[in-house]
């Protein structure tokens, strides 16, 4: 799965998610990849996320539009936000995998509960950072 | 003026003893790449929605990564693909399922996105839509590659292992599932 989140000069803020799904699927088994709130949200109000993991938990829990939900209504940072989702309880009995979260501020988080995730990101005026584990 | 932009090209464990140093810089100056070409249409003043849209073409673009080209095998040795974008001005949203003919899934979704009253289309219909909005199809095997193909070896191996030690439907489903958790992340 790949995605980006971003955010413009104008304040407006945009997330998309692309994925290949999972080996040896069956069954037209879908993941949380296209489905809006799950793998993918993105309110002006919040913030913007895509998220990448085992799709079947990323569905139940909500897991894109919950973080953005708690920004909004609980006031708190999309690193908090993203920490207390993909490290919370709901995530805790199986739902492996990260998220990528902009603001509209332009404040960049990038949280996953595996051992790695690809991942890049670059605020304004500041060179590329990419990393893997 | 505070723009920003993040990409990722999945998460899970990746085994450190078989990435790589040759490896390892494949995956990060594609990384760079799409970051920087997402940053430079924000720097040149673009929106949020034509930087992503960008960014994840790259990653769609390279079989490294499990989107477009570097799509993994279902378990019948095809490839089906999925996308979502979502405009956080508007919230407009876009997405497509299930689609195996094109090649850059992503901008598809835009289009569900702009030019249709819905949502979410999926499988012939999606790409029935993408005809009439003048995106070619692409054969199925444009997201062939060796070693994503060695991966369903693997685990289609895994799974008929499961099944012959499965004595009754039941046991084949709680080993099934038990397996199914380790091929989720693609």
């Amino acid at each position: 799965t790949v995605g980006a989140v971003a955010v413009d000069r104008a304040g407006n803020i945009a997330a998309a998610t692309s994925t290949g799904g999972m080996t040896a699927k069956r069954y037209g088994r879908i993941g949380d990849s296209p489905i809006i709130g799950a793998g993918t949200w993105a309110d002006n109000q919040s913030c913007a996320v895509s998220a990448t993991g085992h799709g079947e938990y990323f569905i139940r829990y909500n897991v894109a539009s919950d973080i953005c939900a708690r920004v909004l209504y609980q006031g708190k940072d999309i690193k908090q936000a993203s920490e207390e989702v993909i490290f919370g309880p709901m995530l805790a009995s199986g739902g492996t995998g990260g998220v990528i979260v902009v603001d509209p501020k332009g404040n960049v988080a990038l949280t996953f509960n595996t051992k790695g995730m690809y991942r890049g990101y670059r605020k304004a005026g500041e060179p590329a950072n990419v990393a893997i584990f | 003026n505070n723009f920003a932009i993040a990409i990722h090209g999945g998460a899970g464990t990746i085994d450190k003893k078989k990435f790589t140093p040759e490896k390892e810089a494949l995956y990060r100056q594609k990384l760079t790449e799409a970051t920087n070409a997402g940053y430079d249409i924000l720097h040149r003043g673009g929106s949020s929605l034509d930087a992503i849209n960008a960014a994840v073409n790259i990653l769609e673009n390279s079989p490294l990564f499990n989107a477009g080209k570097g799509a993994v095998y279902t378990y019948d040795g095809a490839h089906e693909l999925d996308a979502s974008i979502m405009d956080g001005k508007t919230k407009q949203a876009g997405a497509v399922s299930g689609i195996r003919h094109i090649e850059n899934p992503i901008n598809l979704a835009r289009l569900v996105m702009t030019e249709s009253v819905h949502v979410m289309l999926s499988g012939q219909g999606a790409e029935e839509f993408a005809l009439e909005q003048g995106i070619p199809l692409v054969a199925n095997n444009h997201f062939d590659t060796q070693s994503r193909y060695k991966a369903l070896q693997r685990a289609k191996k895994k799974i008929q292992a499961i099944e012959q030690k499965s004595s009754t439907p039941g046991e084949y489903q709680a080993n099934y599932i038990h397996l199914d958790d380790k091929y989720k992340m693609g």
